[in-house]
């Protein structure tokens, strides 16, 4: 049976709904998919774009530290391989590249940071 | 990550999840703070997606990511994504892909196409149990029911299904497989590593919420899964959001989370 000790345990919280512990509670917004994808994200990314692009710098940076050859890599791979991906996927990534201003290869980069991180 | 699918008493389930991410990706020193889990806090968004003017599903997500990790489709199903790891893991899947094999399923994409595709839990059950289906990167999917008290976790390999475990199959109230599932970043089936035990301590505080409930079992609400997630080291440092998910209303509420000092690191 697990008994919590050390600095890093504690015993079960109470209480704690809805504010402890938290900084901030995010923003609702819509994508219209009545929309072409290709134009679905020009909004949201446009109004989001400082965020955007300061989470991608970051990642950016992240990988550099790791190696220096990797975002010239997947930024040059990257757009050419997002072409075997569903088009619809594809378009709503270029609506997001858009709106941003960013380029399409970041922000594939971004959407295969599932892959990309856990490997 | 921690995800948490528990019987409400009243029929149904509740759904909740802490997102972890950054793990090995830059420690700020200075601040004891994760980089990149530090960048994603403030691009995290709730996202309404309406067709017709009707909100056909809901997602906690990055902006800019147009795939799924925390999401849920109104009175039939809400589905969360845990980080799997695995000797035939992600790169495996990269090094493919980058060869060539284009069959494989990015995470994001695959998830995405449940929720526009699928308009109940079975369907969306099947397209993320399909065994001839080829995922780049392994993972777990922590999938509930709308319309029955059902919370499953889904152990997926790259190409096949290694392991489910459901709410009701297990007999021991303590354990994840009974009136609820708990599932952090390891197989089920195998203990979790001493240096990174979550699952122990959330059962913990499963089992508290159980016996402090009114009626002694199978009774449990949001706020009390907000606790459990809300304690350390399910909360840690990389723990960007908390989510609760009303599947019957097709909510997320979303919080935004800090660990306090002294925090584990993951």
């Amino acid at each position: 049976k697990y008994q919590p000790k050390g600095p890093f345990h504690e015993e079960c919280q109470a209480g704690s709904y809805p504010t402890k512990r938290v900084l901030s509670k995010p923003n609702t917004a819509k994508i219209n998919l009545d929309l072409p994808p290709i134009e679905r994200w020009i909004e949201l990314s446009r109004s989001y774009s400082n965020q955007l692009k300061a989470t991608i710098n970051n990642v950016i940076e992240l990988a550099d530290k790791i190696d220096s050859r990797i975002v010239p890599f997947v930024q040059e791979k990257l757009p050419k391989l997002a072409e075997t991906l569903p088009q619809d996927y594809v378009d709503e990534m270029k609506s997001i590249s858009s709106g941003s201003g960013l380029d399409f290869g970041d922000i594939v980069l971004f959407n295969v940071f599932y892959e990309a991180f856990s490997a | 990550c921690t995800s948490i699918v528990a019987k409400d008493g009243k029929g149904g389930v509740i759904h909740a999840r802490n997102m972890d991410f950054g793990l090995f990706l830059g420690f700020d020193f200075k601040n004891m703070t994760w980089s990149l889990t530090e960048a994603l806090r403030p691009s995290l968004i709730n996202i309404d997606f309406v067709r017709d003017g009707q909100t056909q599903f809901t997602s906690a997500s990055f902006i800019g990511y147009v795939g799924i990790f925390t999401a849920v489709r109104q009175k039939k199903f809400s589905l969360t994504i845990n980080e799997r790891f695995d000797v035939d893991g992600g790169w495996v899947g990269i090094i493919e892909w980058l060869l060539g094999k284009h069959s494989a399923h990015w995470l994001g994409f695959l998830t995405r196409d449940v929720f526009e595709k699928c308009d109940n839990f079975k369907c969306a059950q099947d397209y993320l149990m399909q065994a001839e289906m080829t995922l780049v990167s392994p993972v777990y999917f922590v999938l509930a029911s709308g319309e029955d008290p059902i919370g499953q976790i889904i152990v997926r390999d790259r190409e096949d299904v290694s392991e489910v475990v459901t709410i009701g199959q297990e007999e021991d109230k303590s354990k994840s497989g009974s009136w609820f599932v708990l599932q952090t970043n390891y197989d089920p089936s195998n203990e979790p590593p001493f240096f990174d035990d979550r699952r122990h301590p959330g059962l913990k505080c499963m089992s508290e919420l159980s016996s402090n409930a009114a009626s002694g079992d199978n009774f449990i609400s949001k706020e009390g899964l907000f606790d459990v997630l809300s304690t350390k080291p399910n909360l840690n440092m990389l723990t960007v959001y908390t989510s609760l998910i009303d599947i019957k209303a097709g909510i997320i509420e979303t919080f935004v989370r800090e660990c306090p000092f002294p925090c584990t690191p993951w």
